[in-house]
């Protein structure tokens, strides 16, 4: 464990739980995108099957246990219990374009061919995607609440700290996961055009970030 | 040393 992947963590347990919140406390789910938290939760029941085959820490399992509650909570928040403030129509990303060409390469880019591993493969890759459709839905109607937007940013945030993470394990450790690092750099390019509308719209102005 | 099937990661 080092700063960056703590401060990671953080960044991404605040995430979560601003989204939670933002809904609960608003009781709308409106402008978040449901497939992106299917996606998510979908994320986390393929990479934490692990709990039950091998154990690495308590901060590990507790962390594991309280990300599946979250996504699972919110979305449960988003199609059951506010599901009429749900966005539907805005919300058209296609998701199979993702799911199975992430399935596919998870079948033939993985370090070990068996169940367990292909799942935390095709979970690594499924993350680095995962947002898009959150992403393409603020494209499509031009705005998002300020909540909204900092919760992308500390997921993004997130994503930058684990890159700091593996430079400093790589040079202390000799650690070098090919396959998380080079999802991880994908998917940290994802939110770069996000930062700087972030920057320079949304913590100059208030409310909404509305695309140029 | 790392064993880079351990996954200690989240």
């Amino acid at each position: 464990m080092n700063i960056f992947r703590l401060l990671g963590d953080m960044c991404h347990l605040v995430a979560i739980i601003i989204l939670f919140l933002k809904i609960w406390r608003s009781k709308s789910c409106a402008g978040i995108s449901g497939k992106s938290q299917v996606l998510f939760a979908l994320v986390f029941t393929t990479r934490y099957l692990d709990l039950f085959t091998s154990f690495i820490s308590v901060y590990n399992t507790v962390m594991k246990v309280v990300f599946l509650v979250l996504a699972y909570a919110t979305v449960y928040l988003i199609y059951l219990r506010f599901r009429s403030t749900y966005n539907s129509e805005s919300d058209s990303f296609r998701v199979e374009f993702l799911l199975v060409p992430v399935a596919g390469l998870s079948f033939l880019e993985n370090y070990a061919f068996a169940p367990l591993e292909i799942l935390w493969t095709f979970s690594i890759y499924l993350e680095s995607v995962a947002i898009l459709p959150q992403l393409f839905m603020i494209t499509k109607t031009g705005e998002a609440e300020s909540i909204t937007t900092h919760y992308l940013f500390f997921l993004g945030l997130y994503r930058a700290l684990y890159l700091a993470n593996w430079v400093w394990r790589y040079h202390t450790e000799g650690f070098f996961d090919q396959i998380a690092v080079v999802s991880g750099v994908v998917q940290t390019i994802f939110y770069c055009d996000f930062f700087y509308l972030y920057f320079t719209k949304v913590l100059r102005g208030s409310g909404k970030m509305t695309l140029p | 040393e790392y064993n880079i099937y351990d996954h200690d990661e989240l």
